[in-house]
């Protein structure tokens, strides 16, 4: 038998290259 | 709850075009919705961070594009962010593609996308709103 390979899933907030710097107020 | 990515220095290189960028990937939304990388709507990046216990939508400007020094792939994109307008510039390869408001996938060199990662993709212009994220409530 032959498994299925998985297909990877990626977190949405992976596809979002930076995050924003830290506001201080 | 997703794990946050590390905090940013003024300007960030990512190390190599990311797998889930390639048409076809899998996406996992914040409230486990399954698409695909090419078929994300703005909608999808406002409601998962809406649900996101961790993190939030920010808009991020694009105020300069510029060819990198270091190399002819890459380029610099200057970015104004979020309401006080904080520049980031982020060091990327050419056909890095960034999701704009409205718009979806673009990049410095959309032809170089689309040949690469099949990904539809459009201009990334001076002015074009940006996706972006923050942390929430920090102090």
């Amino acid at each position: 038998n032959v498994e299925p390979r998985s297909v990877p899933v990626f977190p949405w907030h992976s596809l979002v290259p930076f995050l924003a710097p830290t506001q201080s107020d | 709850a997703p794990s946050a990515p590390p905090p940013p220095s003024n300007t960030v290189v990512p190390p190599s075009l990311p797998p889930y960028f390639i048409k076809g990937s899998i996406i996992q939304l914040a409230d486990g919705e399954l698409k695909r990388v090419e078929d994300l709507k703005t909608e999808d990046f406002i409601q998962s961070a809406e649900i996101s216990s961790e993190l939030k939508i920010d808009s991020s400007t694009v105020e300069r594009i510029e060819g990198s020094h270091t190399s002819p792939n890459f380029a610099v994109v200057q970015f104004s962010v979020g309401e006080h307008r904080a520049q980031v510039s982020v060091e990327v390869l050419v056909e890095y593609p960034f999701f704009v408001f409205g718009q979806g996938w673009s990049s410095c060199c959309p032809d170089r996308t689309t040949q690469l990662l099949e990904l539809p993709c459009t201009k990334l212009s001076v002015g074009d709103v940006c996706i972006s994220l923050t942390l929430k409530n920090l102090r």
